[in-house]
């Protein structure tokens, strides 16, 4: 039975795909079978990791193939543990055709439960910033909705934004959606509207905020701008440290070990 | 007769907001009647401007009201040559109504040709960072589409993906959509990767990126922060000067004087 994790966020740039990368890849050091899967036009997933060829198959696979083969459209990674469905919609009928197939919102956690649920113990979700029906789709399949929020002054503004959209979705969509927590990303000690932010969310959403804090790290875009993981690039980087602090945190706070 | 300036994008963080924000209230101060429409349902323009009251009116008549009354949506601002159109879209429901109207991608043009063009000399839209309908109608309505860029290492590949699916939007929506140029933003001269990118994409696209780069400038945070515009702020700041010269650099290049 495979946890789902997905990130989400209505303000783009806040580190979802930075966070879907690195949480998959220390799950996948920490020996479970994790599956990446980034259903973003944009592709970055892909360009963070420098993966070179175009996936023939993936997400579009995902939701618009009926015989779909999960051995098609899975990539290797060089963890033995992880694993990556890439997205390949670049083109705008393609994403077209996956938001036409979105338009039934609980589509995916069927394929999930069908395809993925016995192969893996960790499917993380890579999402598009916004509220479209295959974000929806992302936020119903998964176990735990993740919400990256940037500590930037204007952060509070568009979390209260998102938590509105969010309580939508509850209304309108699927009453059982839950967020698993906040995540604070891009912290950096030293400047004081970020200090401010921190301890306005923990004063507002207390225990739903992540006690881990990513902080702001050179070598994440250092990792990025060569196509490798920061874990990878520099293992004791705070960048690194603070996934695999990440990784922890949700392996306890939600039993999951 | 109004000239449409809309910044699209769909990496999300890049700077598309900041960017609409300030060319127009360049041009206000330039003594150019201008209105600055928000697009995107999380509504950042408001934040960042620091308005309090939520938009009666907005965004949304301005697609579904059949018996659009331009008075009733605008909003005045402290300059007398600037005005808003706010977004208003904040819940699920009201942002999949317009999204509805924007399946017809020509929906924005007529509307602007018909309620915008006469009173204003300048129309700035703020999109969300997705090739949505929403998006596409701002581009097919404006005469310029402006493309921000960050320059992080991993720009190049999002302006190629970009690339690509502004192609696909000429193929399969309207072939005479043209991008007016991009525009690099956050620049900071002491980060190696950063003059790397701008070499990169002068190289490969030469005239079409603008003379005229955004430099990193945390004034700018600190002003979004407090609700108001750098210019105000801090008008000999890095962000103040860069976004004048951006408004000079169009009114030349396009001959809009
Ligand atoms: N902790 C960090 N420290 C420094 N840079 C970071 C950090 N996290 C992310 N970044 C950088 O910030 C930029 C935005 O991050 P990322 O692409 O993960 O955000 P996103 O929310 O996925 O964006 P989009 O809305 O476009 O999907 C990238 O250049 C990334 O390398
Ligand atoms: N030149 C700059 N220097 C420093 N910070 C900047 C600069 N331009 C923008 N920012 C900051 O970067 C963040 C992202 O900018 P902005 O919100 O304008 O991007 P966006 O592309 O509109 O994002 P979204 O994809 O969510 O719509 C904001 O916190 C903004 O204040
Ligand atoms: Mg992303
Ligand atoms: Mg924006």
């Amino acid at each position: 039975m495979a946890t789902v994790i997905s990130f989400s966020s209505q303000k783009g740039g806040v580190g979802k795909t930075t966070s879907a990368i690195h949480l998959a890849t220390a799950f996948a050091l920490g020996g479970y079978k994790t599956l990446l899967v980034d259903l973003d036009p944009q592709g970055s997933v892909q360009s963070a990791l420098g993966i070179r060829e175009h996936p023939v198959q993936g997400a579009r696979e995902l939701f618009c193939d009926p015989n779909f083969e999960f051995d098609a459209v899975r990539v290797g990674s060089e963890h033995k543990n992880l694993d990556y469905i890439l997205s390949n919609m670049s083109h705008l009928t393609e994403e077209q055709e996956v938001v036409r197939v979105a338009s039934d919102y609980h589509f995916l956690r069927e394929r999930v439960e069908e395809h993925l649920d016995a192969r893996y113990d960790f499917v993380v979700i890579d999402v598009p910033p916004t509220t479209s029906p295959v974000s929806i789709n992302a936020m119903i399949a998964s176990d735990l909705v993740m919400v990256p929020l940037q500590c930037e002054a204007l952060a509070i503004k568009s979390l209260k934004r998102f938590l509105l959209a969010f309580r939508d979705l509850q209304n309108n969509i699927d009453p059982n959606l839950r967020i698993a927590g906040v995540l604070l990303t891009m912290f950096n000690r030293n400047i004081r509207a970020h200090q401010q932010v921190c301890k306005q969310v923990y004063q507002a959403l207390g225990e739903s905020v992540f006690q881990t804090i990513i902080p702001e790290c050179s070598y994440i875009l250092e990792a990025s701008a060569i196509g490798v993981d920061v874990i990878k690039r520099r293992l004791n980087s705070v960048g690194a440290t603070g996934y695999i602090r990440l990784a922890n945190e949700v392996l306890d706070r939600f039993e999951l070990r």
